[in-house]
């Protein structure tokens, strides 16, 4: 029988085999993880949310998400890994213990269901969702351009054949209003953590202006802290820093959101690589780089549970 | 389904501003089907793009005519596709 023990972690998977995942995970450890579906996809996939939980009632949060670009096959392949190392620490790494103990942990390791479909089924470089554009015979907006945050302003583009368009309007694409509507219900998410690749770089707000964050101090000793534990395990090196001065003005942004809605740490990471194989990273590093990733993830989780507000 | 055969991702290296601006210039035309992978933003950061076979001439005589220095990041993008494929394969036998 398939069991999370036997799932291969060192490789890619298809929407159903992370599926699948999801709902074995629920399934072998209902005392620790449910899942829960905040959604639909634009072409009616369900939107599942992994909610790793030792009781209590709307406590404290964290969220973590990995694939809202489709193509960034890594992500999704680091998110099982958190998964799994989340459910393998509990009672045993008193540092993820405490924070269980406290907050809960929600992930969502397919965040763009369609778009990462279309990449196993017709087109690998697949980035954006897969929503019909009326006037136009391209498809797809960009999920990371798309959040009633800058929307609009430059640093997307109005052009529905850009890879960078932002959509008819704020949340038009239902991936991300999904999330929108979760975060507004839940109201206690206390840090959002948006994950990406390409080009090994750790961000926080802002990237639709160059406006400093009120908190872009502390956000920037985090990262800080963040990427030294990252690179501790195999030198890996990252630059960190807000979005607009680390790589470019980049508008509707998921974590610009987050930040302007309470969320106070709201990060978003670029993983490996810096450019040799880009979104067609090698599946031997897969483990190596979830495991990086895992740390400097801790160091954020960890500060978040430190520091209550 | 997309294949990718011959196309290459180039990795750019503009020398200043008016180089970014010439590359980013390219992005206009919807015909080379460029996909940037890295958008064009400053002279600090190097600019990655996919290019399909058949703009992959043009492209590259552009650059070279405008002294824009660039590698090759990725000889052939479909030999990567396919190594996956068949790990993801493996993987499932």
């Amino acid at each position: 029988a398939r069991s999370i023990a036997t799932f291969n972690y060192a490789s890619y998977h298809n929407l159903d085999e992370i599926y699948d995942f999801i709902d074995l995970l629920a399934a072998e450890k209902p005392e620790l993880v449910s899942k829960i579906q905040i959604g639909e996809s634009y072409e009616g996939r369900p939107i599942k949310v992994l909610k790793f939980s030792t009781g209590g009632t709307n406590r404290p949060a964290i969220w973590i998400d990995t694939g809202i670009h489709s193509r960034e096959w890594v992500t999704q392949a680091s998110g099982a890994y958190f998964a799994k190392k989340i459910i393998d620490s509990y009672g045993q790494d008193p540092s993820l213990t405490s924070i269980l103990d406290n907050f809960d942990i929600f992930l969502e390791i397919v965040t763009n269901p369609d778009g990462f479909a279309f990449t196993h089924s017709k087109n690998r470089m697949w980035r954006k969702t897969r929503s019909k554009n009326s006037g136009s015979l391209c498809i797809g907006v960009d999920p990371n351009r798309n959040w009633d945050a800058g929307f609009g302003v430059a640093g997307s583009s109005g052009n529905p054949c850009s890879e960078t368009y932002r959509g008819p309007y704020a949340n038009s694409e239902p991936e991300v209003k999904a999330i929108v509507d979760f975060v507004k219900s839940h109201g206690n998410i206390k840090a959002f953590v948006s994950i990406h690749s390409y080009s090994q770089l750790l961000l926080y707000p802002f990237g639709y202006t160059s406006k400093k964050a009120a908190d872009q101090a502390e956000l920037d000793a985090v990262a800080k802290s963040a990427v030294e534990a990252l690179a501790s395990l195999h030198g890996t090196k990252y630059k960190y820093g807000s979005i607009i001065t680390t790589i470019y003005q980049a508008s509707g942004g998921t974590i610009d959101w987050t930040y302007e809605q309470g969320i106070k740490y709201s990060f978003t990471f670029e993983l490996r690589d810096t450019g040799r194989y880009g979104f067609l990273l090698p599946a031997s590093q897969i483990i190596p780089t979830a495991e990086e990733t895992w740390l400097g993830l801790m160091v954020i989780m960890e500060h978040t549970r430190d520091h209550p507000y | 389904t997309e294949t990718f055969v011959g196309h290459q991702v180039l990795r750019i290296f503009a020398a200043d501003e008016f180089q970014v601006e010439q590359v980013k210039g390219l992005e206009d035309l919807e015909h080379l089907q460029l996909d940037f992978w890295r958008e064009p933003i400053h002279p600090e950061a190097s600019i990655d793009v996919r290019v399909p076979f058949h703009s992959l001439q043009a492209v590259k005589v552009f650059l070279e005519s405008n002294s824009i220095r660039y590698g090759i990041m990725i000889e052939d993008v479909q030999s990567l596709v396919d190594e996956e494929k068949l790990s993801m394969s493996h993987n499932s036998r």
